[in-house]
């Protein structure tokens, strides 16, 4: 997030707190996803997080290791009441899976997606995939980190906040294009401008035009003849 | 005409205003013409209110946008305009509440200036800010610098912003034009546009206007 100092490159993975609120946020939303992708009788519950990472991704995508176990609750138990079901004891250890999820979280939405899942049995060494839950919209985070940062700079800057997930990718898109275009007018540039980011840059052309400028002025020559301006002195 | 001149330095050009999203640039061009205009003749600069144009000038499209030279027209016949204060900016066409009483600025007629670049440069440093359009396709995208796009990208007959020409010169051998925008201060420089001058570049010697006081 803005107010946690990012370490590396802008967009890289960065480790962060097992303690972190965002990362047991995203910890809870992957139980979730978990138990209901699975058939067992008992709910099973993350009892360690073994390690946490965040990179930003059109969004935050955590990498979280998670040691994982069955709890004494059956699965009709209300969700709510999930947090309070106590794990089997001992004899029941070896159930014990070790889990990496991957939780795409997309702020700008509170929305959060399970991306990956894959566990062990703890004593195991070789991983298995149990599943791999779709991306919500099935498109692949091809957006370069460099332009996620840059949107996101520009979010902050100019306030933008969106209505929805689909606004906010579909400004995200205009923004990348507007970006390209400025990369275009400035790589053919003659003077000494700099184009970039600025707080249009989420609009399309078309919206630019029609919010900011002035379709009359291109009747200009319909215009009523004007009276000439008198020529200058000539001191 | 001088090699350089900024009428920003002689105290005749108001602050940046924002025309947030509305179509009225041609308002708060002409406005900023007879701020100038004003100035030269009393020394008094006023803020004026564009708003007055927006909700009074018939002949014009409020935020759909306007030609300066209706402008003048509507601002002849109202009788003048008030101030910033008195008829303040909302970005959004309201019934009219002109009144002649609040009348603290006039004109009495208005010119065309010719289309030859240095003859408008010598006219603006001779007799103060000029109104001036130009096609603002590459201000989109624009941070700093002096501006001087493709003409692909700049198509002069494409006039679709309406400006205010406050000063020109030469930065690092480039000749621009000092251009007055109403997108707010955080747009460009401190809410300024610099454009090169001297190829009619984006049209910006086409309409270039002026208000008499």
């Amino acid at each position: 997030g803005p107010d946690r100092p990012v370490v590396g490159a802008p967009g890289s993975p960065v480790r962060v707190s097992e303690s972190d609120p965002a990362v047991l946020k995203a910890v809870k939303f992957a139980e979730e996803r978990y138990n209901m992708g699975s058939n067992a009788m008992h709910v099973r519950r993350v009892s360690k997080i073994l390690s946490a990472s965040e990179q930003l991704v059109k969004g935050v995508r955590y990498s979280i290791m998670v040691e994982i176990g069955s709890t004494q609750c059956k699965k009709s138990v209300a969700l709510s009441a999930v947090d309070t079901c106590e794990f089997f004891p001992e004899p029941h250890k070896q159930k014990t899976e070790v889990c990496l999820f991957e939780v795409w979280d997309i702020p700008w939405e509170s929305k959060s997606t399970l991306l990956k899942q894959k566990c062990q049995p703890a004593v195991s060494k070789e991983p298995k995939k149990v599943a791999a839950v779709p991306l919500t919209h099935g498109k692949p985070l091809k957006e370069s980190v460099e332009l996620l940062t840059q949107f996101k700079n520009f979010m902050i800057t100019y306030n933008r906040t969106y209505s929805s997930q689909e606004e906010a990718e579909k400004r995200l898109h205009i923004f990348q294009e507007n970006m390209k275009t400025a990369q275009t007018l400035q790589s053919l540039e003659q003077g000494s401008a700099e184009y970039g980011v600025t707080k249009f840059s989420d609009l399309t052309e078309d919206e630019f035009r029609m919010m900011y400028l002035n379709p009359m002025l291109s009747q200009w020559s319909l215009q009523k003849n004007m009276k000439l301006a008198t020529p200058t002195s000539k001191v | 005409a001088p090699d350089s001149w900024d009428w920003r330095d002689h105290g005749v050009v108001s602050p940046v205003k924002n025309q947030g999203m509305c179509g009225s640039c041609w308002a708060f061009s002409v406005t900023g013409n007879i701020e100038g205009q004003w100035f030269k003749k009393t020394g008094q600069l006023l803020s004026l209110s564009e708003q007055e144009l927006v909700d009074c000038d018939k002949l014009d499209q409020a935020c759909g946008g306007g030609l300066p030279s209706n402008a003048y027209e509507a601002i002849e016949k109202l009788g003048g305009l008030e101030t910033e204060t008195d008829y303040s900016y909302t970005g959004h066409k309201q019934s009219c509440e002109f009144s002649t009483g609040k009348v603290v600025a006039y004109i009495n007629g208005s010119v065309e200036l010719p289309n030859d670049e240095n003859q408008i440069a010598a006219w603006l440093a001779e007799n103060g800010p000029v109104s001036a359009a130009l096609n603002a396709f590459a201000m989109q995208f624009y941070r700093k610098g002096v501006s001087h796009p493709l003409k692909i990208f700049c198509n002069p007959w494409m006039i679709d912003h309406a400006v205010l020409l406050v000063g020109y010169g030469e930065r690092n051998g480039i000749p621009f034009w000092a251009i007055k925008n109403s997108w707010g201060e955080d747009y460009g420089e401190q809410g300024y546009y610099y454009l090169y001058r001297g190829s009619r570049l984006c049209g910006i010697n086409k309409m270039c206007s002026s208000a008499i006081v």
